[in-house]
């Protein structure tokens, strides 16, 4: 009575599964980046007597350049090249169709970076805990908190940070985010808010002499560089982020109920971010 | 008892596209 059917990676339901998991598995995240669909690796659809079925999937997922944060939906960002240090995610997802509407259920994620195409010259990623990357990335936060009138930011999370070797020493680049902030002295604390003003900067140049541009969502403030006095520290308030972790990675969601249709890999699954704890649809 | 021949003459290449994996929309 149970009806298991292997469709088309490339089928309309295959695609509208994918798709729904691909939205799912972004709005799980509250840091890094936006993944998008890359490939759908396989699908199995199991109908019940009932009419419900479950869809099981395998999708490969890449890093865009847009962050979790950023409202732009994630077909119009752009996926990072290879070159760029891609972030690949592959992705076992079990969604369900009752009533003609496909809900996520469980999902399974290991992240990975492409090393192959890392060259001499080119700018290479560098861990989220790197002392000078760091730096580098206030150096940033200040040269833009001395050209923004009547408004301070501090640091919500660092995205990412790479650096290449040049002539006048180590070019850094690095992507941030910026929430607004109330400033004392040396201290500035982010605005419990909500609508506090956040932005997605980008940063470049060499260690004390960065430009930035930031996008405030939707508005993109002017390209500034550092020759602007130097305003006191701001304590980084970055997302925290332990052991050598190189990148915001997807997270892992386990449910127990469905764990037979996801594939058994623990030693794959030691790579993911510690399970957040499972919110499940009823 | 009679049996029923399926076969059927082919009469040019066939032409099988893969089943999974899907397309690859940026790279591999």
């Amino acid at each position: 009575q149970i009806n298991v059917q292997r469709p088309m990676c490339d089928s309309p339901e295959a695609e509208e599964a994918a798709l729904v998991a691909q939205d799912y598995l972004n709005a799980q995240h509250k840091h890094g980046y936006k993944y998008a669909l890359n490939r759908i690796e396989d699908i199995k659809i199991v109908t019940m007597p009932d009419g419900n079925s479950t869809f099981v999937l395998e999708i490969d997922l890449l890093e865009t350049d847009c962050h979790v944060l950023d409202p732009t939906p994630v077909a119009n960002c752009t996926v990072r090249p290879k070159i760029l240090t891609a972030v690949e995610g592959d992705c076992d997802v079990v969604l369900k169709r009752v009533g003609g509407v496909l809900t996520v259920t469980a999902f399974k994620c290991k992240t990975e970076e492409s090393r192959e195409d890392i060259c001499v010259g080119c700018f290479n990623l560098l861990p989220l805990n790197d002392t000078a990357a760091l730096e580098f990335v206030n150096a940033s936060l200040i040269t833009l908190n001395n050209i923004t009138a009547n408004v301070s930011y501090t640091l919500l999370e660092v995205g990412r940070v790479s650096s290449q070797v040049v002539s006048g020493g180590p070019q850094y680049s690095a992507e941030f985010v910026i929430v607004e902030a109330n400033c004392t002295d040396s201290v500035c604390l982010p605005l419990s808010d909500p609508l506090a003003e956040r932005g997605f900067c980008t940063a470049l140049g060499l260690h004390s002499q960065p430009t930035v541009a930031c996008k405030m969502f939707n508005i993109l403030m002017p390209v500034v560089d550092a020759n602007n006095t130097a305003v006191p520290a701001l304590p980084p308030a970055v997302h925290v982020h332990t052991g050598s972790l190189r990148h915001h990675k997807l997270t892992s969601l386990h449910d127990p109920y469905l764990v037979g249709f996801l594939s058994a890999e623990s030693a794959e699954s030691a790579e993911v971010v510690p399970v957040v704890p499972a919110v499940v649809d009823a | 008892p009679a049996t029923l021949d399926l076969t059927v003459a082919q009469t040019g290449p066939v032409l099988l596209a893969p089943v999974c994996p899907g397309r690859v929309r940026f790279f591999k």
